[in-house]
């Protein structure tokens, strides 16, 4: 008969490399599992497989996956930004559709202005997910580029601002102040602009999301999470830590290529995949 | 740092005596966290440590005077031998010699492809970059755009499968006398059947004497399930780490080098047509053990 104090040593190891297999890291899976084997989980039950699940699942439940205050402000301003390749372009794309979905009316700002073919790219996302785009030459300035959308989007009376961003590595000092500079253009449009600011992360990303995070939060104060391709093997287990030190809630996940490739996170369905 | 960190683990484990069998099988331990913590994939960690580890660090180091800082040593001089012996050069063949990209989506092929296409005609190459990726919206822009600003031709064709326009760059690359064949495809998911068939098949058709596996330098445990998953669809002849340029420390390159055991041939270390690096297994030793 087990009880948490109890667990068999065997299964608790499988668990560990199970976690350690996701990204969740060593220090967060040897805390989660220690506080198994100590019996300190909150939660009780026989199942060691269970018990982590509850602990996790209590760690990154949100508990509101549509967010209340969302378009509490018009436009309501969200800028996506992330690592090179994370998703950020296609998820832009995505988000005009998923909120169309809900009679929601978006403008997309282009403000990657450097890289080949961004403006193009995001062009025809913007197109996909039914939403109008603001975009200058190439080399303009991003912050510009945000700027013009804003007032664009303010004076339209459209819902939603989305503002896809160039990639950039949290160690290149000057492209996170080029990002913080954005933020800041945002801000003396809107003070509470930008209501949302989410960190573009790929699932398959190791630890280095974790210096993603707080590299980002540093540059432009990141709200939430958007976890991509989780339509491969990798896990995104990441998040366990990113969640345990800097509290960042996953707001969304995507799960393909398609516009339709995009879910409000959901912590149960998110946790089981982790430990399968 | 990682020296440090490793003599206060020994003085830990010596108290006063002399360092025991035992000890060296903790610090074994010990250095497969620092991998994990480096973002190597679990297997690969084991693989390393358990087999290469352990029948180095014999002897030499139970009587040492300074075991931490030996133990150091010889974990990265066997790190360094595993990543890559000796150098591996891009492989070539009859011209027009074809090179496919291969790899998840977002790793950087595109723009890899387009360094490449700098670093071989700087070495008086004439290279013609293949825009096969029909997939990614505004793709063809990207790579024509690349291709503009580093006057290389770059060949589109009007073809919506990747084989046609390959064949159809190998023809064009024969009338212009161009010699090289770099062929950009589309990113795609390991465990997307139809995605991975069709780049089997676009690899048969091409016979290409080099495929290079463009992986993210900041990948983690996902690193040997993704590259094994591509080893089995397709000939694999080298790998390209990317976006080290900044603060990853790269354990997906021993994942990579060990469940392929293929050569990483460069690394890219930022956005530019000029950020290409050949890999230096010494460096990259270094990085992972931080
Ligand atoms: N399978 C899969 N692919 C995705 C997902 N999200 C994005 N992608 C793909 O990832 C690649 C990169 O997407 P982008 O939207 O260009 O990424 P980005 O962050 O804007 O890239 P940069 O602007 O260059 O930094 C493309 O091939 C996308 O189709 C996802 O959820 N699943
Ligand atoms: N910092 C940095 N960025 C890089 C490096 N290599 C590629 N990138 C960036 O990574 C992003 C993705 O590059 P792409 O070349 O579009 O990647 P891809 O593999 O072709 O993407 P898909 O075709 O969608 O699968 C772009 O923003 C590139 O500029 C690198 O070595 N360092
Ligand atoms: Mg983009
Ligand atoms: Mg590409």
């Amino acid at each position: 008969m087990l009880t948490p104090g109890k667990i068999d040593a065997e299964v608790l190891d499988e668990l560990e490399t199970a976690l350690i297999e996701a990204d969740v890291g060593v220090n967060s899976v040897e805390e989660l599992v220690d506080k198994l084997r100590s019996g300190r989980s909150t939660h009780s039950g026989l199942d060691p497989a269970a018990l982590l699940k509850s602990e996790l699942i209590s760690l990154l439940d949100d508990c509101q996956p549509e967010r209340p205050e969302r378009f509490t402000a018009k436009p309501w301003v969200i800028l996506l930004a992330g690592v090179n390749g994370s998703g950020k372009t296609t998820t832009a794309g995505k988000l005009a559709h998923y909120f169309s979905l809900q009679g929601k009316r978006s403008v997309v700002a282009a403000a990657d202005t450097f890289r080949a073919a961004a403006v193009e790219q995001i062009e025809e996302w913007a197109r996909r997910g039914g939403a109008r785009i603001i975009k200058q030459s190439s080399g303009a300035d991003p912050a510009a580029v945000a700027f013009d959308a804003y007032q664009s989007a303010r004076a339209r009376g459209e819902d939603l601002l989305l503002v896809d961003t160039a990639g950039r590595l949290q160690a290149r000092r000057n492209l996170m102040d080029e990002l913080a500079k954005i933020g800041r253009v945002l801000k003396q449009l809107d003070p509470s602009a930008p209501h949302e600011a989410l960190l573009v992360m790929d699932a398959t990303t190791g630890q280095n999301g974790l210096s993603q995070a707080s590299g980002f939060t540093a540059a432009v104060g990141v709200t939430g999470l958007i976890v991509t391709k989780l339509d491969g093997t990798a896990r995104g287990g990441v998040v366990v830590p990113i969640r345990r030190e800097l509290g960042l809630p996953i707001e969304f996940i995507g799960m393909g290529e398609g516009r339709d490739d995009l879910h409000p996170f959901d912590a149960k369905t998110f946790v089981d995949a982790l430990l399968d | 740092q990682l020296t440090d960190r490793f003599e206060r683990f020994v003085r830990n484990l010596r108290g006063q005596g002399k360092l025991t069998e035992a000890n060296v099988r903790d610090t074994v331990r010990e250095a497969r966290r620092i991998f994990l913590e480096a973002d190597v994939s679990l297997p690969a960690a084991r693989a390393f440590v358990d087999g290469v580890l352990e029948k180095s660090l014999g002897r030499e180091v139970l009587t040492s005077v300074t075991p931490g800082q030996q133990m150091v040593k010889i974990i990265h001089d066997e790190l360094a031998v595993f990543l890559g012996g000796e150098f591996a050069p891009l492989q070539f063949g009859r011209s027009p010699s074809p090179i496919l990209m291969v790899g998840l989506n977002g790793s950087g092929k595109t723009t890899t492809a387009a360094k490449l296409a700098l670093h071989l005609k700087r070495r008086g190459r004439h290279p013609l970059l293949v825009a096969a990726d029909t997939r990614r919206p505004a793709a063809i822009d990207q790579i024509e755009t690349l291709g503009r600003e580093l006057e290389v031709p770059v060949f589109t064709g009007d073809r919506k499968d990747p084989v046609a326009i390959a064949a159809g760059a190998r023809d064009y690359a024969r009338s212009q006398g161009l010699d090289c064949l770099i062929i950009d495809s589309a990113g795609r998911m390991h465990v997307d059947e139809e995605l991975m068939a069709e780049l089997a098949t676009l690899q048969a058709a091409v016979a290409p004497p080099e495929t290079l596996l463009v992986a993210d330098g900041m990948t983690g445990q996902d690193a040997v399930r993704s590259a094994k998953a591509f080893l089995e669809r397709v000939e694999l002849t080298g790998i390209v780490l990317t976006k080290l340029d900044g603060d990853a420390r790269g354990g997906a390159a021993l994942s990579i080098r060990w469940v392929t055991g293929r050569p990483i041939k460069f690394v890219g270390v930022g956005e530019r047509p000029a950020d290409l690096e050949p890999f230096h297994p010494d460096r990259m030793a270094g990085r992972i053990l931080g």
